[in-house]
């Protein structure tokens, strides 16, 4: 199903974006 | 409380003129900041805009984060 992949590769995408903003913060005072 | 802690710091970077939602052209700001590119950073916004009318709010951006943290299905 396309769109199963479709949503998939977005979760990669969401995660991957999460994942940023965490490792952005951590360090930061 | 720690995780909306959070998610409103996270928010706030992404919403830097402090407007109370995010919009496309707030997130494309991101691109430079964060490893991804300008269509991935147009594809979360897209998944996270779910009634799709452009303007990300905090209830969408939270819910969005929750959901990665832990799983569909939890408020």
């Amino acid at each position: 199903d396309p769109n199963m992949k479709g949503a998939a590769a977005n979760e990669g995408v969401l995660a991957n974006f999460f994942n940023s903003l965490l490792s952005k913060k951590t360090g930061v005072p | 409380s720690a995780v909306l802690e959070k998610t409103q710091d996270f928010f706030q970077i992404c919403d830097v003129e402090g407007k109370g939602f995010i919009t496309r052209r707030d997130m494309q700001r991101l691109h430079g900041e964060f490893p991804l590119s300008a269509d991935e950073l147009e594809n979360v916004f897209d998944t996270l805009d779910m009634d799709h009318n452009g303007y990300l709010t905090f209830e969408e951006f939270s819910s969005g984060f929750s959901e990665f943290m832990f799983g569909p299905g939890v408020p």
